[in-house]
C-alpha cells in the first residue's frame, strides 16, 4: 500500500523556488491500477518520481507498507526500488553503450541470477514487447518507440510489486499501444502488481480502474473509471 | 519544393543491414502542410531526417527547391539547415547546461543578429509555447512537454521555410497540443512555410492537407486529408 500525507515538492531555484506538488494526500492499495493525469508541467513526472523513492518530498510523509520512506537510508531505498519497483520513464533513460537485451537485463544484476538465466528473462521481456528482432540493437539504433519500449521491458523483467510508468505510450502508435498495454494488463491480472500510469491519453486512462487528474501540483479529482 | 526519387536508406548492421527505407517516391511542394504516420519502426524519423539534411540516404535522389542534396558539400547542407529549416526531434535535442532561452536563441547564431535582437526574437517564440515563466530553466529543471515546447520554440525562431517536426506534440496534454498546433498553423497560414509533420495522433494529422503513410519503410498511402 501507497500512503502519501500533504506531500510538498518545491525545487530549489530562484528566492521563492518552484512549487511542482502544493501538498498530495493519496492512498493506493496493493493490487490497484491507477490512471495519472494533468497538463503539462501540473506536477505528474515529480509526484511518480517520489512515489519510486528516486525523490525526497520536500515536506509530508510516505509511507510504503506501512513502513516510513522518510525515514529510510540510501542503501535502504536503492533495495526497494530494485527489488519491488519497476520504474518506466518519460525519456526512456537506456545505457547508450549497451544493447538493448544488456539494458534489460540490468536491473536482474541485484538478484543474483546467473548470466544465462539473466539473458533468458531478458529475452523473454523484449518478446512481450515485440522486440525480439532487435535485441542486439544500441539505443541510438532504434526507432523513439522502439526504444521507449525496451524501458517498459527493462520495468517488468524483475516481477515488480509495483509499476511506475511515465507515459509508457508517448512514442507509440496506436496499434503498439495497444499491444503494450495488453502486456501490462496481463501482468496485472496475474500478478496482482500494483500500477500507476502517467498519461495524457483517455485510451490509455480507460485501462485503469481509477483516475487521479492533478493540476498545479494538486489532486482535482479522483474518481473510479467508468467502463464501457 | 521537395522531391525524394527512389530514395533507399539503410543501417549498417550486421550482415545484411537493417533496411529504413525502401524506395520512397514523394514530392512536396512549397507551403503545402503535410502529415507522416506509421507505426513504430516504420522510417517515420529516418525520413525526416533525410528530408532535413541530417543524413544522407544510401541511393536514390533528393532535390530541394530544385538544387540535388546529394551533391552538396558538409558546409552546403550545414548552410541549408540553419537558414532554411526547423527542425523538431523525437528526442527534443536540448542543451543542458543552457537555459531555455540561450537554447533558442542557438538558430539565430547563424544570422547575424545582435545580441539584444536574440534575445528579444527568442523570448517572443517562448511566448508563442506559453514558457515565458520559465526562460531561464535548464532542460532538467523543465517537465517532459515544456522541453518538447522549447524544441518548438527552437525550430520555429529562425523563419525557415522549411519545419520539419518529429512528433511534436508526443509529451503533450491535448490542451497543450492544441494551442501548439495554433501556432504552427498560423506560421503556416502568415509565411507560408512547407511544414511536415510525423505524428500518430490522427487530431494533429487533422491540421494537414495531405496525409503520408508509411509501413516497412514504404509509401503505403498519400491521400488528402478530408476536413470535417
Ligand atoms: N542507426 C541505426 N542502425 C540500425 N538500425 C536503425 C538505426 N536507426 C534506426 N534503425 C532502425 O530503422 C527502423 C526505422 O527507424 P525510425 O526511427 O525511422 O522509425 P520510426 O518510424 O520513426 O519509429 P517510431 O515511431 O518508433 O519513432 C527501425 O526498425 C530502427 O530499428
Ligand atoms: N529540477 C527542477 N527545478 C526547477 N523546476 C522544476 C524541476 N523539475 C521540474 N520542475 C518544474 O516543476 C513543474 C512540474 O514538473 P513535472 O515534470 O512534474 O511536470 P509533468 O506534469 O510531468 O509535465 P509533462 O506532462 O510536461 O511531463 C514544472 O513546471 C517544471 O518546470
Ligand atoms: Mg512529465
Ligand atoms: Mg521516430
Amino acid at each position: 500500500t501507497i500512503e502519501l500525507e500533504n506531500i510538498k515538492k518545491i525545487y530549489p531555484m530562484g528566492t521563492s523556488g518552484v512549487t511542482a506538488l502544493a501538498g498530495i494526500d493519496l492512498t493506493v492499495e496493493t493490487g490497484e491500477m491507477v490512471a495519472i493525469m494533468g497538463s503539462s508541467g501540473s506536477g505528474k513526472s515529480t509526484l511518480l518520481n517520489l512515489l519510486g523513492c528516486l525523490d525526497r518530498p520536500t515536506t509530508g510523509n510516505y509511507r510504503l507498507t506501512g513502513e516510513n520512506v522518510s525515514a529510510m537510508t540510501k542503501t535502504q531505498l536503492a533495495a526497494i526500488r530494485n527489488r519491488e519497483i519497476g520504474f518506466v520513464f518519460q525519456g526512456f533513460n537506456l545505457l547508450g553503450k549497451m544493447t538493448a537485451l544488456h539494458n534489460v537485463e540490468l536491473p536482474l544484476i541485484y538478484t543474483g541470477a546467473g548470466k544465462s538465466e539473466m539473458a533468458r528473462r531478458a529475452a523473454e521481456a523484449l518478446g512481450w514487447v515485440g522486440l525480439t528482432r532487435f535485441s542486439h540493437h544500441l539505443p541510438n539504433q532504434l526507432s523513439g518507440g522502439q526504444q521507449q519500449r525496451v524501458a517498459i521491458a527493462r520495468a517488468l523483467v524483475n516481477n515488480p510489486t509495483l509499476i511506475l510508468a511515465d507515459e509508457p505510450t508517448g512514442a507509440l502508435d496506436s496499434r503498439t499501444s495497444l499491444e503494450i498495454m495488453a502486456v501490462i494488463q496481463r501482468l496485472h491480472r496475474e500478478r496482482g502488481i500494483t500500477i500507476v500510469i502517467v498519461t495524457h491519453e483517455p485510451e490509455i486512462a480507460g485501462y485503469c480502474q481509477r483516475l487521479i487528474r492533478l493540476k498545479d501540483g494538486c489532486i482535482i479529482s479522483d474518481q473510479p473509471v467508468n467502463r464501457p
